[in-house]
């Protein structure tokens, strides 16, 4: 019944005991605090049905049902702290797992998950997503980014130049996430950067969700002629997500500057042995 | 001879086709791997040559291509070995660096030859059993440049010769 929690001197990240979730985060600079619950799910992906034969393939997101399954409802939970670096290293089941992680002065959490191979013995395709779940009033909206230039707004089951019938509630709500996607309540900002272009979505107020993986087992007919599948036991992925806390009025410049740094990001070269120090500027 | 030339035709090829996962039959997405992989080995010598001469200095370089995952076999293996971090940034840069390690302790010292705090942590069960251990340091970049950092192994032996030297008299 302890409080498992993670921290620095800016952010503390707590976490269910009973279930291993994440269940809070704490700007402790800013005095904010959000209780956030986030997990990983999958949609299961569409074959074909009596509205319509189109499959979910590599190029069209289909899912069959429109709530998605938890991988797990409670994760194994292990923390590791140092002087460094705090982690929460989080096992979901065998082929889904994440590392929470702090650094000392960090002003953002890091989620590294590692996700498959994706099971597909059962016949089911998966499309597996990370759903940030928070009390968040976002009223239908929520923001993602062109290349890190334009955020635009989007609201959900809304076209801005057109009267839009929505006949596929959660694929017609995802949009390209290329670095970043954010809602809001109008005081506080909950944003999200990813480490790599994903499809993303905010499906109900305060929620927030990222694909990170997907197998499937149906080509969707445009072109390729082949499914979204790997041969052997298939393909996992490693991927990191950095999660900022701010005020509204601060969280442009948290996560501008931030996501300067995960673009540009250093670059290492090793050398074996010794060799003269250097600091070039 | 370095050159950057088949990287940038490699990268003008996958664009041009929207190399998206799946948007390709398995064979031609082999093809862009092939071309990639074909066109980053001239591109190591192109920045290896760069830091060189930046540097004054002719290193065998490494580059730890399986970082993501881990896997670097040069630090995991070397008793002794240097890392080169360039800020391609306009602005100072701190970072934590992660290096795949074998269990031990680590001496890490900064370009002015100061140790700077490290430790090794434990990979997730969940991570390969051969790749349990990474060693993290914090360090720092200027703006558009680098930093070379040193990281020793202690063995038994230097790291009590280590820790006299640390808690001797300063003037000493």
């Amino acid at each position: 019944s302890h409080v498992l929690a993670i921290e620095n001197e800016h952010l503390r990240a707590t976490f269910d005991p009973d279930t291993g979730l994440l269940m809070r985060i704490e700007n402790m600079d800013q005095n904010l605090s959000l209780p956030v619950n986030q997990g990983f799910f999958w949609y299961t992906a569409n074959t074909g049905d009596a509205e319509s034969d189109q499959a979910s393939g590599a190029y069209i997101f289909r899912p069959t049902w429109y709530q998605p399954q938890p991988v797990s409802r409670w994760a194994q939970i292990h923390l590791v702290k140092t002087a460094l670096v705090q982690e929460a290293h989080q096992n979901f089941s065998a082929w889904c797992s994440q590392v929470v992680r702090l650094y000392q002065g960090q002003r953002h959490l890091e989620l590294e998950w590692t996700v498959g191979p994706i099971p597909v013995e059962d016949g089911w395709g998966k499309e597996v997503i990370s759903r940030f779940k928070t009390g968040l009033k976002t009223k239908g909206q929520f923001y993602t980014d062109s290349n890190g230039r334009e955020i635009l707004k989007r609201r959900r089951d809304y076209r801005p130049t057109w009267r839009l019938n929505q006949t596929e509630p959660v694929a017609g709500n995802y949009y390209p996430v290329n670095t970043r996607i954010y809602i809001t309540d109008g005081n506080m900002q909950l944003t999200v950067l990813t480490d790599r272009s994903q499809g993303g979505s905010s499906l109900k107020d305060g929620s927030l969700e990222l694909m990170v993986h997907r197998r499937l087992l149906v080509d969707d007919g445009r072109g390729v002629g082949e499914a979204l599948m790997e041969s052997g036991t298939g393909e996992w992925v490693r991927g990191r997500h950095l999660v900022l806390l701010d005020s509204v009025k601060e969280a442009a410049a948290s996560h501008r500057l931030l996501a300067e740094k995960v673009v540009l990001a250093p670059q290492l070269v090793l050398a074996q042995g010794d060799g003269a120090l250097y600091h070039a500027p | 001879v370095g050159d950057s030339t088949p990287l940038k035709e490699a990268m003008a090829v996958l664009q041009h086709h929207d190399a998206v996962t799946g948007t390709s039959r398995q064979h031609v997405a082999n093809d862009y791997a092939r071309q990639l992989a074909v066109g980053w080995g001239p591109c190591e010598v192109l920045l290896s040559n760069a830091l060189a001469r930046l540097s004054g200095s002719k290193q065998n370089f490494s580059f730890c291509r399986e970082l993501n995952i881990s896997i670097c076999p040069l630090s995991r293996k070397s008793a002794r070995f240097q890392v080169t971090i360039y800020n391609p940034l306009g602005r100072k840069v701190d970072w934590i660096v992660r290096l795949p390690v074998s269990q031990g302790i680590f001496l890490v010292k900064d370009p002015n030859g100061k140790t700077v705090p490290s430790n090794v942590v434990m990979l997730p069960s969940s991570y390969s059993k051969e790749y349990q251990w990474e060693l993290l340091f914090s360090a720092s970049m200027p703006a558009l440049g680098f930093s070379i950092y040193s990281v020793a192994r202690m063995t038994g032996r230097n790291l009590q010769a280590h820790k006299m030297q640390s808690s001797s008299p300063k003037s000493n």
